[in-house]
């Protein structure tokens, strides 16, 4: 099995999950997190003050996926997170050597 | 005159001294120490742990684990050491290091009574409890004592260079408690420099002393060999910061054995925890009447 | 060595911590997360209205641990953290080549 | 590709997002987490007890590098991270497989 994270854009998470429903991919755990990249940080108004803050948020978004769903899942998550615009986010792929879902005590394939 | 059982007294009460007061400067360097004290030398609690004023840490408390240990099973067993650790775990100690963890956890899973030989096993946490091991083997030869430090330091820690200053420490509180002077003390010192030349400890001063043993046990020796009192040798030590309550425990232990009960100041044993302080002069007694020396073996 | 995470419940960090000490097993690290499932999210009342929101919080903790703990780490977990109801949580193992503890510089089986 | 996780102390997040700047790395994914380990919680009053409250707040930060750059990344983050007291925390590395910038389609040493 694999391990697919995304970092994407806060406001894209909806089109994400509407494109991997779509492709069958229901089951996922999101994030809040912090960006930093080359898309440049925000300014924030404090106190009457404009400053730069140097990261952005993001949301990380986590799939644990039997390995013929991998490539679908990537290219859902890309064609529906993408702006064009810099800080769009990355994603990557890692390995699971167990999965339990904890219900039911099922594992690997039937866990997800 | 102090007798045996006063020194043993001495040994375990400076062991808890030690420990309560070098608690509260563990993990500081000299010159934080110097910012939020000036000079540390009372027994006020507080420090990382947050600890209410004399009470002891893991230092003591394996101590007494170990001590009780040896006194219900009739001699130093490892089986009997490991499960009287695991029993101390369970209490949710104030303290516990990492690598002490491991081994228990290690007993907890596999039954395993030495851990596999390691270099990153060279820390004090076999060390600062070996006190119950100087005064069980009292009076026994050599192998005997090295075999008994073996057993229970393997438990958790099992590494060749710990276990020779372990020893080394186990020696200097016997030989203290048999009545022997700070020169002799030296030689035992001078002997483990000989044969693991890391430990030497004649250079720099050593401040901030890590859980290295070889770090910890530099700043005990040069404190002890500075110093003509109790109360100096541990103020001395403890106000080098680090590993403040383990370095405070271990010269604790043979201070305590080496200037006799009477030199530990009153102020001191005054707010010492009751309990721990009880517990301590007990088993000092019941270890040396079941000891070699004094039940003959 | 591996790493094991697991989403669980939030109400039941407490007692999976209390199962996983009984092994000795007291390092970790816990996320607040939003998971997506079989489970349905829960109705929200805003501004006067109620509505569906499609997530669920839980909590994700994450332990690095020596192979040989592995297996008392999940049955430790998934112990305490079942319920039998839907959303219970999964746990996912993984390698890790390499650790360090920041503190000290001890590496692999000494740092966790 | 190799993903470093860094479990740090909350005030060293500049210190070592600094350092690894110095070392050329500059993206990655910073989150709040929540830390059990030796080091003690905070004291907290609540209705007039004091009790203690057994997490501490740490940053964990996540870069995805070329294999090439771990050994660097890794002591810039201990190097920056450390105080010497209990809790400066733990570096974890393991393996990816596959990495995608999404805003270009861009692969593996292109996309980090
Ligand atoms: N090496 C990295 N490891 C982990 N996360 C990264 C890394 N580089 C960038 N990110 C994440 O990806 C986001 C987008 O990266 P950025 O460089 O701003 O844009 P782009 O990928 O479009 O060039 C960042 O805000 C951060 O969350
Ligand atoms: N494929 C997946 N990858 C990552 N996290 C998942 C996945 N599927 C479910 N989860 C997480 O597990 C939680 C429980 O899943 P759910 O399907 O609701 O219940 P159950 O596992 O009991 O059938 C979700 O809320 C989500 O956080
Ligand atoms: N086994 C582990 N797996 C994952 N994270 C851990 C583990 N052990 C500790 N941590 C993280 O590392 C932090 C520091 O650990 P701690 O034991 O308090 O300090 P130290 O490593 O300095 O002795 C914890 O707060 C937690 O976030
Ligand atoms: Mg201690
Ligand atoms: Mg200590």
């Amino acid at each position: 099995m694999k391990k697919v994270e995304a970092i994407i854009k806060p406001f894209k998470l909806d089109d994400v999950r509407e494109a991997l429903s779509a492709a069958g991919i229901t089951g996922m755990t999101a994030i809040e997190v912090k960006g930093f990249g080359r898309q440049k940080g925000h300014t924030e108004l404090y106190r009457g003050a404009e400053y730069v803050v140097d990261f952005l948020p993001k949301v990380k978004i986590e799939l644990v996926l039997t390995d013929d769903l991998v490539e679908t899942c990537i290219s859902a998550i890309t064609t529906a997170a993408r702006t064009g615009k810099i800080g769009d986010g990355k994603i990557f792929v890692s390995d699971v050597t167990h999965v339990v879902r904890i219900r039911t005590g099922e594992e690997n394939e039937a866990a997800v | 005159i102090n007798t045996l059982y006063d020194r043993a007294a001495g040994a375990y009460l400076g062991l808890a001294v030690g420990d309560a007061l070098g608690a509260t400067v563990e993990f500081m360097t000299p010159r934080e120490i110097r910012e939020v004290h000036g000079e540390h030398r009372n027994l006020i609690g507080g420090g990382w742990l947050r600890l209410r004023k004399g009470r002891v840490t893991d230092d003591t408390e394996m101590s007494l684990a170990l001590g009780s240990s040896i006194l219900a099973a009739g001699g130093v067993d490892a089986r009997a050491i490991a499960e009287a650790f695991s029993d101390w775990m369970r209490t949710k100690p104030v303290d516990i290091g990492h690598t002490v963890r491991r081994g228990i956890s290690q007993y907890r899973l596999h039954g395993t009574l030495e851990v596999p030989e390691n270099e990153y096993d060279a820390g004090n946490g076999a060390c600062m409890r070996c006190l119950p091991i100087a005064l069980f083997t009292l009076g026994a030869d050599a192998e005997t004592v090295a075999e008994a430090n073996r057993a229970q330091s393997h438990v958790t820690h099992h590494n060749r260079l710990a276990d020779a200053g372990t020893l080394t420490v186990i020696r200097m509180v016997q030989a203290a408690l048999l009545g022997q002077s700070k020169t002799e003390l030296r030689v035992l010192a001078e002997d483990l420099v000989a044969a693991e030349p890391q430990y030497r400890f004649d250079r720099r001063r050593m401040e901030n002393p890590g859980g290295y043993l070889v770090e910890t046990l530099r700043a005990v020796f040069q404190a002890l060999f500075a110093t003509d009192s109790f109360e100096t040798a541990l103020v001395d030590v403890v106000n080098r910061g680090g590993d403040a309550d383990t370095t405070g425990a271990i010269l604790g232990m043979i201070a305590g054995a080496l200037y006799g009960p009477d030199a530990i100041p009153r102020r001191w044993l005054g707010v010492l925890d009751k309990g721990s302080a009880l517990a301590c002069v007990d088993q000092s007694a019941a270890l040396l009447r079941a000891s070699t020396r004094c039940a003959g073996g």
